[in-house]
Formats: C-alpha cells, structure tokens, sequence
C-alpha cells in the first residue's frame, strides 16, 4: 500500500492524461507501424478514389497488410506509340513481410468490339492478358507477379488487339474515382519453426 | 477486470480515446478516426494479487501465494494488461500508397495483477 502511481516492479510510472500521454499514443502507434516518423502525404489522392479503391480491399481479410498505390495523375500516355501506368510503390512495411500477391485494377469503357487487353512489364514482357468482350466495360482485375512489388515504382504499358489503336490506355474511363490502381498483398514471413528447448 | 472510477485505487482498466484530429493526424490516417489508448493504473495488495480474474496467470497465484505468507523475497505485484485485442489501421505513406495493416495486441481490453 501507499506506493506512488505506477508500479515500481515495472518501473513505468503511468503518465497522467495530457501532451505526455498523448506522446506516449503516438510513439507507440508509430513503432507498431514500423515508422520512424508520421508519413507527410505529398501527392493528394482524390477522396473519390481513395473511396472507390477501398470498396475494393478483401473486407473483413484477416492479419496482414495490403497496400494500394495509384496511377500517377497527368496523361497516361509518354509521348511514345506505347503508353504506360506509373506506380510509386511502397515497400513491404516491415522486413519480415513479403508480398504475396498483386493486381491491376483498371476502370474500362466497354469497347465496340471483342479485344484483348495485354499488361506490359517494363522489360515489355506481356505479364497479364484478358479478352474484353464488346460492350463489356468497368473494373477490371489484372494479375500481376508478386515480385514486381519489389521495384521503387512500377511502369506498366497496355496494349490493345483488336481495337483501332494498338493505345490500350484509350480504353480507360479515368476520372476522379476511377484512378488505375495497383493492390499489393503482404504477410508475414513464414519463419523457421523455433524449437523451444526446456 | 475494474473499469477506473474517479476514486478507484485497485488495478483497474482505465480508458483513454486518441482522436487524429486532435494531433493533426487525421490527414494521414484515413481510418479508424482515433483509438482506445486504454493503460492499466492501480495498486495490487497482497490480498487483491490471485483471487479469481485479478491474477494474469497461475504463474502469479503461486507468487502471490508466497507474498501472502510473507515469505522473504516476495516481488511487487504490478497491475498489467491481461487481454488486448489488434487495430486495423488504413494510412497513405509517404509515397501516398494506402496501407492497411491489422496490429496485434494494440488495445488493452482488461488489466490484472501480475
């Protein structure tokens, strides 16, 4: 009895509520994230896609992280006959995460006739192809290799077969909700199992 | 577990809401809007630490059990957490890339003497 606030066993006297505490909040909530520092959000995202994107996360998906990096704004196309997506990828977290799992997602006008749409790596690999049947449009998922998620920024290119220009991105319906996105899912790193020893 | 009264002075759970707005976070964090920041705050007597729900482990009962017979060598009893649950958190990263991340044990949920 009579011991001052806090417990001298653990050594940690409770800080009162106020700015201390509240440091407190903020360091832990950092640390948890892996964060040396709160982010500061340079390149604004719209509301409207930020919303859009997040309607399509797995809702309720158990422990893990999933990342979302759009396109960046401006034309989609580089002045070359070939256009490209630009993604400024995160990195996984933390160290002990990889990715496990990727997808493009694409807001697409519904095309006049049957085509197929090719996802173009940066060494102009085809990484993902899909048939768009005419009059079909909308969200559209396009499988990505997990490793790509590795590089500081991502530079994708599409290509069209079957529509009047080989341009895929002419296919896209941008606009502020509807922002070409890229969702990386990450977990854990299986780790050896530890054999506890008594 | 005890909820902290105004007066309590036995190990209680004492609740404490983060808002983001109210440090400026709210621009990076995009969910949830603040969080639970509850701490565990109290003393543990020696006749408190073991009874049924107070104690965080058999572990403890059995210290307890030592203190209670003023054995010498007996610890401090300290007034812990003894469940927490995770946090989904949704934030933009400084590449402006959304993250959601769930983290374990984040918010303690009831305390105990250890």
């Amino acid at each position: 009895g009579g011991m001052a606030m806090g417990c001298p066993g653990c050594g940690v006297p409770t800080p009162a509520p106020g700015p201390a505490l509240l440091e407190l909040a903020k360091r832990q909530l950092l640390d948890r994230l892996h964060l040396s520092e709160r982010p500061n959000v340079t390149r604004a995202v719209p509301r409207a896609a930020v919303a859009s994107a997040l309607r399509r996360l797995h809702p309720g998906r158990a422990q893990g992280y999933e990342i979302v990096s759009f396109a960046e704004t401006g034309p989609y196309t580089t002045g070359t006959l070939v256009p490209e997506l630009r993604f400024e990828l995160s990195q996984a977290p933390a160290r002990d995460v990889e990715i496990v799992e990727a997808q493009l997602w694409l807001p697409l006008r519904a095309p006049g006739a049957n085509v197929t749409l090719q996802v173009m790596g940066p060494d102009g690999t085809a990484l993902s192809t899909r048939r768009l049947a005419a009059g079909t449009g909308g969200w559209l998922t396009f499988s990505l290799p997990p490793g790509l998620h590795g590089l500081p920024s991502l530079h994708l290119a599409l290509l069209c077969h079957g529509c009047t220009h080989p341009d895929g991105t002419r296919l896209l319906s941008p606009g502020p909700a509807r922002r070409p996105f890229v969702v990386a899912r990450a977990q854990a790193r299986a780790r050896g199992r530890r054999v506890g020893k008594r | 577990s005890l909820r902290c009264a105004p007066d309590s002075a036995l190990c209680c759970l004492q609740d404490y809401y983060v808002d983001f707005r109210n440090i400026g976070w709210h621009d990076w964090i995009i969910k949830p809007e603040g969080y639970q920041l509850n701490y565990c705050v109290g003393q543990c007597p020696l006749h408190v630490a073991g009874s049924p729900g107070m104690a965080a482990s058999f572990h403890s009962a059995v210290l307890n059990l030592v203190k209670a017979n003023s054995i010498a060598g007996a610890g401090h009893a300290c007034c812990v957490p003894t469940h927490r649950r995770p946090l989904s958190v949704l934030y933009f990263d400084r590449g402006s890339n959304i993250v959601k991340t769930d983290i374990p044990d984040m918010i303690v949920e009831a305390c105990g003497c250890s």
